[in-house]
C-alpha cells in the first residue's frame, strides 16, 4: 500500500521537521522508496537533509507554475527523494482565485507519483493556512508530533477539531498518529500530558517517545539525520523504533 | 515614552507567548500601565493569563468589524489590560481587499490608546502573514525570542532580512531586541548560538537568558504567570531581570 502522511501541528516547534527528516531517512534505510516534501517556506526539512534551498528549484514551481513534480525531485539519500520548498513557496498563501481547487494543488500534482513510492511524507509549517490545507487534502493520514506540555495540549484539541472538519469535507477517514517529541520523561507534566493523550485519543499515540536530546538539535547543523550523525545514540535507537511504529501502526 | 513592542519570530515554539505573558505581568508589577495584545488565533497568551478565549470578544472585533479597541480591554491584572485574540482572528489572513491598508488595521486601532499605556506588547503567531505585518506596522520595536539551536538561527537570518524590508517600507528604524529563551546553558550548541548572536547582532541580545525550566511550562496550565505560580524560583528571578533589561535596554 502506498502511504501518504502529512506531518502537521499548527503549534510551533513541536518537532515536525525533526520527525520528518529522521523518519524519511529511517524508512529509506529499511529499503522503502520514500518521497519527502518540504511544504514549509522556511525550508527547514530541506536544510536538515543537507540541501541548500536557495540553490534549487522546489515545490513553488509545482504549485504556482504547474511544473510536473517529478521535475523537482532531488536525490537526497539512497531510496529517498526530496522536493525542496523552493524560494517562492510563501506566495501560495496569497492565491485568491480558484476557490476550493486552491486546496487541491498538491494532491493533483502527486496523482502520477503515488505509485512509485511506498511512503510520501509532507513536512508542514506551524499554521492552518492554504499550505497545510494542501497537505491534508493530498494525504491519507496525518502524523502529529506533540511536546509534553500544556500549551501543546491546547493546540491539539484545536487541531483535532480542524481535522474533523476535513474528514467531513473529504467524506473520508484520515488516520491519525500522534508522536511525543522532545519528551522529558522524568517530568510530572510530561507524564500528565502523555496520560491525557492515551485517555482522550486511544489508538493514536505511537508507542515510542522521542526524548529531548542535544544530538537531535545538533544534527541538522551538519545537514545530517541522526542515523548519520550519531547512529549509536539513544536518539537513533528511538527513531529506529519510531520507524517501526509507523510501519506497523503500533499505538497505545 | 510610550513603548510599543511586537514579540515576533516566525520560527515556532521559541517562547514568544511565554515571554509575552511574563514580561507584561512583570512590567505591570513594577507599576507601569501595560496593554497586552494577543494577535495569535491560537489565543495562547489569552490562555496563559487565565482568560478563556471562547468566553470573550477580542481583537477580531477590532480588525474585522472596526470596533474601538478600548471596548475589548479585559482587566487581566492590576495595571494590566489584555485584548484577547477572539474567535474569528484567523479570518484576518483571508482579507483580500484593501491593499496596503490591510497591514495598518492594528496601527490605526491603537492611535487613540498609545497615550494611556507605558508599554504595549503584541504576541504574534509563528508566521509572516498579515497578522505579523499588522504587528510590525503598529510597533516601534520588536522583541525576538530565540532558542539556542541551529534551526532557530536559520529562522533568525530570514527574519532579519524581512525586518530590513519593513524598515525600508516604513522609512523608520525599528529597534530590535533578542532574548534567549528555553536556554540550556551547559550545552555547547547553546553557547555557540549565543556567541553567534552577540557576534552578528551586537547591541541586540538582552543580557538575561531565560533558562529551560519546567515551572515555565507548568504555569500557563494554571492561568498564572511565573510571578504568581513560583515567585521565588530561578525562572521568576530571570524574568524579573529580563523586565529590567527591556526597561533599560541592557544588551551585549
Ligand atoms: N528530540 C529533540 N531533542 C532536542 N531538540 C530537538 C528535538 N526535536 C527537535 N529539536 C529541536 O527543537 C527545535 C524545534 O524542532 P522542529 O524545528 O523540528 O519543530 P517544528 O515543529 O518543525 O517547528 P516549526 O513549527 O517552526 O516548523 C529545533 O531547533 C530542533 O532542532
Ligand atoms: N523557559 C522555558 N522553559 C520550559 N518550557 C518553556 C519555556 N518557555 C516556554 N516553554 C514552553 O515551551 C513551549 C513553547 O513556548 P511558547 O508557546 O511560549 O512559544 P511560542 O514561540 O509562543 O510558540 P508558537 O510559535 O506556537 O506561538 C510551551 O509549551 C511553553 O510552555
Ligand atoms: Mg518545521
Ligand atoms: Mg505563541
Amino acid at each position: 500500500e502506498h502511504r501518504i502522511i502529512a506531518v502537521i501541528n499548527q503549534k510551533g516547534g513541536v518537532g515536525k521537521t525533526t520527525v520528518s527528516a529522521n523518519l524519511v531517512h529511517g524508512l529509506a534505510l529499511k529499503g522503502f522508496n520514500v518521497l519527502a516534501i518540504d511544504l514549509d517556506p522556511q525550508a527547514q526539512l530541506t536544510t536538515s537533509l543537507g540541501v541548500d534551498n536557495s540553490e534549487v528549484n522546489g515545490l513553488d514551481e509545482v504549485l504556482l507554475n504547474q511544473r510536473a513534480i517529478s521535475d523537482l525531485f532531488i536525490p537526497a539519500r539512497e531510496n529517498l527523494y526530496l522536493v525542496a520548498a523552493g524560494y517562492g513557496l510563501a506566495d501560495i498563501e496569497h492565491i485568491t482565485e480558484g476557490g476550493a481547487s486552491r486546496g487541491m494543488l498538491l494532491r493533483n500534482a502527486l496523482t502520477e507519483e503515488i505509485e512509485h513510492y511506498d511512503y510520501i511524507l509532507i513536512d508542514c509549517p506551524p499554521s492552518s493556512g492554504l499550505l497545510v490545507v494542501n497537505a491534508i487534502f493530498a494525504s491519507k493520514e496525518v502524523l502529529i508530533p506533540m511536546t509534553g506540555d500544556f500549551l501543546a495540549l491546547q493546540g491539539l484539541s484545536h487541531l483535532m477539531a480542524t481535522l474533523g472538519n476535513f474528514e467531513q469535507a473529504l467524506g473520508n477517514h484520515i488516520r491519525q498518529m500522534i508522536v511525543l517529541s522532545k519528551f522529558q520523561a522524568r517530568r510530572c507534566l510530561s507524564q500528565e500530558v502523555k496520560n491525557k493523550l492515551i485517555q482522550h485519543f486511544p489508538g493514536k499515540l505511537l508507542q515510542t517517545e522521542i526524548s529531548e536530546s542535544v544530538a537531535l538539535a545538533e544534527s541538522p547543523s551538519f545537514g545530517k539525520t541522526i542515523f548519520e550523525y550519531k547512529p549509536k545514540s539513544k536518539s537513533a535507537l528511538e527513531y529506529k523504533k519510531l520507524v517501526d511504529d509507523v510501519i506497523d501502526m503500533r499505538a497505545y
